[in-house]
């Protein structure tokens, strides 16, 4: 007899932690770092802060399966976390203040408190959080994952009298992990990140006691994203009716102007005359076919005004070119950041990089740098829509270009209100259509300056010779 | 201000669909069909009855994006399922009966579930369900889902009189794909269930109304897998904790004996020795350090007995080995059932295939077929552990085999009471070490018979030339 069951969200990913990216000792360790590394550059972003991150990561002793039991801990001045909600921020899966329609590294309401759930599982000790928004409190709490209940349990909290206007969060909590196995990823991991965030100061003390710095080298952080509303484009049928459920708009066409990203009066007309819908009658009085019908209009309805970037934050060529030439060192670069696009009614921009000969290694292949809302990705390559574009859609010969032969780098970066991460360890992107047409359209402007730029280099030998 | 909010499992799931496998309109349709006819095969099993199922993909009309709408339905002749429980195992996320110690295809509780919220939204019309456990009731649903609220919402409900005694369940509902992209996918998909599922009778209906017949070539089910304890090695203290709280053992001896898998008296007594616990305690009377330096003796002892595989159900060689023949026809089959092994308390077996020229093309490198509880796995093999093995772990040249150029395939099978999936969507396995171990041994094996093989060959061969 079939036994039914119910189980809660942080019993689906202890249960699964693989899913998570919590796959083994190595990736745990991996995993931990850039989930705390993520949040803290969020939150100093948040409230305009400089970011300064602190990492230290301490070896404990060795666990019973020949990994290494660790203290993590990372420290940053960035917006800290209310008091009452910082039980569910870090203990409950699903909680989180990124929901929102705002480019920001976290998306998914899980990676802190899965961090916190692998250490409870391997060492069965509690989570350390302190944090304060700079108020007359600093929030000290000891805590645990009810993780059946998908619930924090507080074991300890203290108040203390924030004296010095601290603002910030500390976390800290024991864990199971590798290291050693690890280190690589994880230092390519902080570089990369200092590449994109070059207005950030991160140090990591690593279990040998070895520190890293990562000096900004910019005082200025990048115009802040603006929270926006959804682009019509793309939009289905069930953000419908949750707007149409809580909006206080009383004809459809107000409900189009106000709920949406740049849709004016002549536009909702037009969209509203193609779906048959009267503009003066109030959307709560739609049927669900009706919804329908307009989510279908909405879906294919060539005219909507291309979002504006002011949801977005992208890098930039300015600061995308210097972080190639500062770590690459090639001979040529180029740069463009696209024209801002949309997918399924989220805002997107692509920004894609070239880089030529210099100190660039010849591996018989193209390298690839791939970031998503300033976040380096470093796994599974192959299985991400740009690795597709490069390698299965890129003519490089019309280009003049051979990948197994020419010492090229191309780095992409992809920011978005949602970026369509396939995994939840956040490890590649899906290939929507709209993005994968962007990320090839900025290869191709890429490579056909390169081939400008080899062409005239080639005359220019040829000229020498003669 | 940060705005906190949490978000239910399936507003997680709808937010973030790519994650689930319908991260494109093709790619929804292969989803979909390969969610449902895993349920179908899994509740047919759990009932011992030769499964037949039924599937049909009909076009509706062209959708506003350039893909289509589809009308999808799939009947089996399954266990059904109890009438008060059809509206949360359809309309409710991580809701279901297949979260126990038992091999099944079904795991996360989400697949079935995923595939009608994917149809609802592209749609916006409610799922059709009709099921009976052969009583005499046979209870017919529409229902939608609320996504926000993870809840199943009836919107109407009949019950039949069961004149015959039909046990099973009809899935029927309308969503948004492109069958004409998925195709080849979807095909693959059916011919490859129907090598590892030759006891299974399935018939598909395509949108041109072209009739698919895979029937049976064995009248006999596997033997069932049975619930099993969890195997004690690689137990974890969360683990602990939960059988802790539930248990009516009065000593811990009794404790591990009741709730492990084939854990005896002087097994337990050594164990609880090593942890330095004394085996008349109360299992409630332990202390969190207690418990997790119970949870580190048993990850590391090296002495517990391997699991037996009667909660297992491999392919057989017998089966495997037909399977490769009949679809592949090569020259050379090898093939080899590994021992029963164990992960984080998951009993697992690798069955590993061989096979070499006869029909087998060249294509410059190893064709690999993956397959995980009789599931075929089509996507992101070079993510999958078993790439791994082939490509970065095996030497090849020590057992003279050259993949570039030898016409060689590798099929891998693992079955175990949890399959470590990377992904929600089931698309590639995690390189757990154990499972990545048991592969190698297995391949590595495969290939020294292959060897064996050619150099017998290549001997006769050179002997017929003189
Ligand atoms: N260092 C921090 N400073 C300020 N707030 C934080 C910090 N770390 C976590 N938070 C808060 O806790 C919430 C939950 O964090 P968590 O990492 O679990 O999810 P997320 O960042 O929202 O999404 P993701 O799963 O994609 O990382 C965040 O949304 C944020 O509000
Ligand atoms: N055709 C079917 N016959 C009988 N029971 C079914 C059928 N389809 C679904 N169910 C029931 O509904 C539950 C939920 O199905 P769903 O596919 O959402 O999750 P699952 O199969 O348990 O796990 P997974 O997400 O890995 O597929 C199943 O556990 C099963 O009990
Ligand atoms: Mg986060
Ligand atoms: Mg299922």
């Amino acid at each position: 007899m079939a036994v039914f069951e119910e189980i809660s969200p942080a019993d689906f990913f202890y249960r699964n932690r693989d899913i998570a990216g919590f796959s083994s000792p190595s990736r745990a360790i991996y995993s931990t770092l850039r989930e705390l590394i993520e949040n803290s550059l969020d939150a100093c972003e948040a409230v305009r802060v400089l970011p300064e991150v602190r990492i230290t990561l301490r070896e404990l002793r060795p666990s019973p399966t020949g990994a290494f039991f660790y203290s993590v801990r990372v420290v940053d001045n960035g917006s800290g976390v209310p008091g009452d909600k910082i039980p569910q921020a870090f203990g409950q899966v699903l909680f989180g203040s990124k929901f929102r329609l705002k480019q920001t590294r976290g998306t998914f309401g899980l990676g802190g408190t899965m961090a916190i759930l692998y250490g409870q599982i391997t060492t069965e000790m509690p989570a350390h959080i302190v944090s304060s928004t700079g108020d007359r409190y600093i929030h000290d709490y000891e805590l645990m994952i009810d993780i059946q209940k998908n619930k924090p349990n507080v074991l300890r909290y203290k108040v203390h009298t924030n004296r010095d206007g601290w603002h910030g969060t500390l976390v800290e909590f024991t864990m199971e992990g590798d290291y050693t196995r690890a280190m690589p990823k994880v230092l390519d991991y902080l570089k990369q990140t200092a590449i994109v965030n070059p207005y950030a100061d991160i140090t990591f003390v690593d279990p040998k006691g070895r520190l890293y710095v990562f000096e900004r080298t910019i005082r200025k952080l990048p115009s802040p994203p603006k929270e926006t509303l959804p682009h019509p484009y793309g939009v289905d049928a069930e953000t419908l009716y949750r707007l149409i459920a809580m909006t206080n708009t009383k004809s459809l066409s107000a409900f189009l102007m106000e709920h949406f990203h740049r849709v004016g009066k002549s536009l909702a007309g037009k969209v509203l005359e193609r779906a048959n819908l009267d503009p003066n009658r109030s959307p709560k009085t739609l049927t669900p076919s009706e919804v329908s019908d307009l989510a279908n209009v909405m879906r294919s309805f060539e005219d909507f005004l291309p979002p504006d970037a002011s949801c977005l934050s992208p890098l930039g060529e300015e600061i995308l070119e210097a972080g190639i030439r500062k770590e690459l060192n090639p001979e040529f670069v180029f740069v463009t950041k696209r024209k801002p696009s949309a997918y399924s009614g989220y805002p997107f921009i692509v920004e894609v990089g070239i880089a030529y000969g210099g100190g660039i290694p010849r591996t018989g292949d193209i390298v690839l740098y791939r970031f998503a809302n300033r976040i380096p990705l470093l796994y599974d390559e192959t299985s991400d829509v740009s690795w597709k574009v490069i390698h299965n859609l890129m003519d490089w010969r019309y280009y003049k270009v051979n990948p197994a032969e020419d010492p090229l780098a191309i780095i992409i970066h992809l920011c978005s209100t949602k970026i369509p991460y396939k995994t939840v360890g956040k490890e590649f992107l899906s290939d929507r259509p709209e993005i994968e047409r962007e990320i090839l359209n900025g290869v191709r402007l890429a490579a056909r300056n390169l081939m400008l730029y080899l062409m005239r280099k080639r005359r220019f030998e040829i000229g020498k010779k003669r």
